[in-house]
């Protein structure tokens, strides 16, 4: 464990936190992509039904079960408690164009063809799309509730943290993952556009 | 290189 991957398990932990009190505060989902929730919640399954083979740490297992909770959580308020405020209309990324391609490219690019191997790899590279419908309902509603705009800052400051980790973790204990770093990459990458609206003016209300 | 039993991240 180093410092930027603490900081960045912290920064998902609190995008997911944020999200959650949103939702429930608001009591309501508007702005808030519920086809993104559904593919993080499938990340997190298929990345961490090592749950059960491989013990990490008591930290590792712990955030996982966290993430894990949290995600159903947020699919379950969205879904089922407050599915009146859902916004269907703007919510409408085919999320079968991000799902089919990351199980293929998982086939064919992976460290090890086993199951479990192949669905952390399948996990990685859907993370990194994962955020998709959620950018292009933000873009088509032209606007999001500030803490929504916090939640997506959260988000994509873990993956952006993990890749200085990554770099340490090369440095430090040549310990390197080329699937998750590219993966990762991509993933911060696609946040850049939003990062410049909210650090240069906040893209709520406007 | 991370290997399936290596992935000690989250």
């Amino acid at each position: 464990m180093n410092v930027f991957r603490l900081l960045g398990d912290i920064s998902h932990l609190l995008a997911i936190i944020i999200l959650l009190l949103k939702i429930w505060k608001t009591r309501s989902c508007a702005g808030i992509s519920g086809r993104s929730q559904v593919l993080f919640a499938v990340v997190y399954t298929a990345r961490y039904l090592d749950l059960f083979t491989s013990y990490i740490s008591a930290y590792n297992s712990i955030m996982k079960l966290v993430f894990l909770a949290a995600s159903y959580g947020t699919i379950y308020l969205m879904f089922i408690k407050f599915k009146a405020s859902y916004d269907h209309n703007h919510d409408t990324f085919r999320i079968e164009f991000l799902i089919l391609p990351c199980v293929l490219l998982s086939l064919l690019i992976n460290h090890e063809f086993s199951p479990l191997e192949i669905l952390w790899t399948f996990s990685i590279y859907l993370e990194s799309v994962a955020i998709l419908p959620q950018l292009f309902m933000v873009s088509k509603t032209g606007e999001a509730e500030s803490i929504t705009s916090h939640y997506l800052f959260a988000l994509g400051s873990y993956r952006a943290l993990y890749i200085l980790n990554w770099i340490y973790r090369y440095y430090a204990e040549s310990h390197y993952d080329v699937i998750a770093i590219v993966a990762g990459i991509v993933q911060t990458v696609l946040y850049c556009d939003f990062f410049y609206l909210y650090i240069t003016k906040g893209i709520y209300g406007q | 290189k991370s290997t399936p039993s290596s992935h000690d991240e989250l």
